[in-house]
């Protein structure tokens, strides 16, 4: 078998290869644990359902793989330096978090080893600062007006305080002073009390 | 302007009109986009009054008010490209939801794809005027995503050329489509088809439910509203039970298979063809699943940059609570992630929309696997950002769980997407089908193409798992 070209950590390409090796190793993994009950003598079906929750599994490493791998490549057709910085920081935290979510599957396979986790997991802390200065960029790049979020808290404007004051009077139960339900139970169990 | 904000983005290290191009996919595109947009944001009818102060039947009846008001708006203004109504859409209901909204999708993408062309000729003119308003009844009480399930049943009777649709047991009721209850006047039903004394399997039919004009049930048909759910307040989800009513001939959509006047059954091509309004909602779903989280994100972010709480240095001010690391990690990925299936959705759209066009060409090798990704991407990302939206929620503190926040609407609307069109671990399973039947394939020394392609390598033992 010919080594793989995964090497870097940093490396979106060695990254969706990782991706990719783990995807390939679950379906295998499923697909033959599926084979094996076929041939001991289980109905296709019954080992289907045996095997059910590795399938799934494999299922999920296939479409985090496709997502990866996506993400990735729409980075080479970004010109702009500035963006294309950010986004390709996006993707690395996007891919090294996924790692760190699923860390079991990439040590089992052998993909990584623990002090490469380590590191993984180190390097998603450093993306945290790198994005830390950009995240309000990033959000209002997706360009939601305030009328398709109708939020209070995520205002454009961020006079998040204010409007949630003026939010809460429009509530029916501010419609009076005293609610009547305070004369019809409250008070008459006061007065017996 | 809240100041924090405002340096926030004085200190940016690109500019965010960028990259909104390239998430549209062009500034010409952003240009129209926003026009779309403005058309809505400028219009006062569209200032109404917020829902979440509205009982279940006043949301019901404001959304179908803004519903037809919107369909008259769109036609004055000459939006027909799907994706300019999308634009349009979005911006009139934000997290809520459309009553009319079936209609418009698989009702009208169902007559469309699946019908002959003289039921296309016959029926979608109508659906296109809402002189027919219809809705997508597949799922039933007792039986959802396993097709094969499915109860109701469609017997052809070659005497009088009629189809006689019947609900034969309580867990036959057709139960959830969106504007089944109150709104629609006819459905799509999908049903087992029984001819000459056997059964072919599910199949469309277009079935009135409702009379034209008064809007009274049709004999046989009993119709009815879900009642109250954990979110979708404006749409009447309904519930239809059929007592032997009896369709023209014509009622089944016969662009694949055929049932002939004698009762003769004439075979689809592929078996899949039938849910091919299931496979184009399922992809786009996946853009869903982005822009939902998006909207999450976005609130979750900006709030954090406006709110400070407590200390990280001792005797300081209170910090953004975005400084903390601890809020990084939670909002963060979930950024990067709506950034990802954003790009995902645009590639699943124009999947879906070039093997659609090979099918209609004749060329059906691409559908099993636009079947297995749409079904696997659909689940990932509904999975994914479900529980990121909830996330959101929770980084935003106690306000994210006023419903001024706007992430509990958000996250009612799109959480249903984890088991409309498709329980999401039944469409892992079926993914994985398609995954092992490729792996298999491959062991056989057949070349395998698209996104499966790597499975090529492992059966020639070229990728083995190795250390980095």
């Amino acid at each position: 078998a010919s080594r793989s070209s995964v090497t870097n950590i940093n490396d979106l390409s060695s990254l969706v290869e990782a991706y990719k090796q783990r995807a390939a190793w679950l379906v295998v993994e499923a697909a033959k644990s599926f084979q094996t009950n076929v041939n001991r003598g289980k109905r296709k079906e019954d080992a289907w359902n045996k095997n059910s929750v590795d399938l799934v599994r494999a299922s999920e490493a296939h479409c985090h793989y496709v997502v990866v791998r996506l993400f990735t490549a729409k980075l080479s057709e970004i010109l702009d330096g500035a963006a294309h910085r950010i986004l390709s920081s996006l993707c690395l935290l996007y891919a090294l978090h996924g790692i760190t979510r699923n860390t079991g599957d990439f040590l089992q396979t052998g993909l990584l080893s623990t002090s490469q986790i380590d590191q993984v997991q180190q390097r998603v802390k450093d993306l945290l600062a790198v994005i830390r200065p950009n995240a309000v960029a990033l959000v209002d790049a997706f360009d939601h007006s305030d009328t398709q979020l109708g939020s209070v808290l995520g205002r454009y404007d961020g006079n998040v305080y204010e409007n949630m004051f003026e939010w809460a009077k429009k509530s029916p139960l501010n419609k009076t002073e005293v609610h009547e339900s305070f004369y019809k139970y409250l008070k008459p169990l006061q007065s017996k009390l | 302007m809240n100041p924090d904000l405002s340096r926030e983005r004085a200190t940016a290290s690109f500019n965010p009109e960028t990259i909104t191009y390239i998430l549209d996919g062009s500034p010409e595109k952003t240009k129209r986009r926003r026009e779309i947009e403005n058309l809505v944001l400028s219009d006062p009818f569209f200032q109404h009054e917020d829902p979440n102060f509205l009982s279940r039947s006043e949301r019901y009846e404001l959304a179908i008010k803004k519903s037809a008001y919107m369909v008259g708006k769109m036609r004055e203004h000459g939006i027909a490209d799907p994706e300019e109504i999308y634009w349009f859409k979005r911006t009139v209901l934000g997290s809520h939801v459309d009553p009319t909204g079936l209609h418009w999708s698989m009702f009208s993408n169902m007559l469309a794809n699946q019908g002959s062309p003289s039921q296309v000729q016959k029926w979608l003119p109508l659906a296109n005027n809402m002189q027919i308003i219809g809705t997508y009844a597949q799922t039933e009480m007792g039986h959802g995503t396993h097709l094969r399930g499915l109860e109701t049943t469609a017997t052809y009777d070659p005497s009088t050329q009629e189809f006689i649709l019947n609900s034969p047991t309580v867990s036959s009721i057709k139960w959830w489509p969106g504007g089944l209850g109150k709104t629609s006047n006819h459905a799509v039903v999908l049903a087992q088809l029984y001819t000459q004394g056997e059964c072919k399997g599910l199949h469309a039919f277009i079935v009135p439910i409702r009379k034209l004009g008064t809007h009274e049930p049709v004999p046989g048909v009993e119709v009815g509203d879900i009642g109250p759910k954990f979110g979708f307040d404006e749409i009447d989800n309904g519930f239809l039970k059929f007592d032997k009513v009896r369709i023209p001939r014509d009622c089944m959509l016969m662009k694949y298979a055929q049932v002939q006047p004698d009762g003769t059954y004439i075979k689809p091509v592929s078996d899949k063809l039938t849910y091919g309004t299931m496979v184009f909602i399922r992809s786009m779903i996946v853009g869903d699943s982005a822009r939902s989280l998006s909207r999450a994100s976005t609130i979750a972010i900006r709030y954090s940059a406006v709110r400070h709480q407590s200390e990280i240095r001792v005797g300081e001010p209170e910090p953004q609570i975005m400084d903390f690391q601890t809020q990084q990690y939670k909002l963060f990925p979930l950024l990067a992630t709506a950034y990802a299936f954003h790009f995902v959705g645009s590639y699943m759209s124009e999947t879906y929309h070039r093997i659609t066009g090979d099918i209609q060409q004749g060329n059906l090798s691409e559908l099993p696997e636009l079947h297995a990704l749409s079904a696997g991407l659909k689940a990932f990302t509904t999975w994914v950002a479900t529980a990121g939206i909830e996330e959101c929620r929770m980084a935003c503190g106690g306000h994210g769980y006023s419903r001024c926040s706007g992430i509990p609407d958000i996250y009612v609307t799109f959480t249903p997407s984890c088991t409309y069109e498709g329980e999401n671990t039944v469409m892992m399973l079926q993914t994985a089908r398609f995954l092992v039947k490729s792996y298999t394939a491959a062991l056989s020394g057949e070349r395998l193409s698209g996104m499966v392609s790597y499975l090529n390598d492992v059966s020639q033992q070229r990728v083995q798992p190795q250390p980095l």
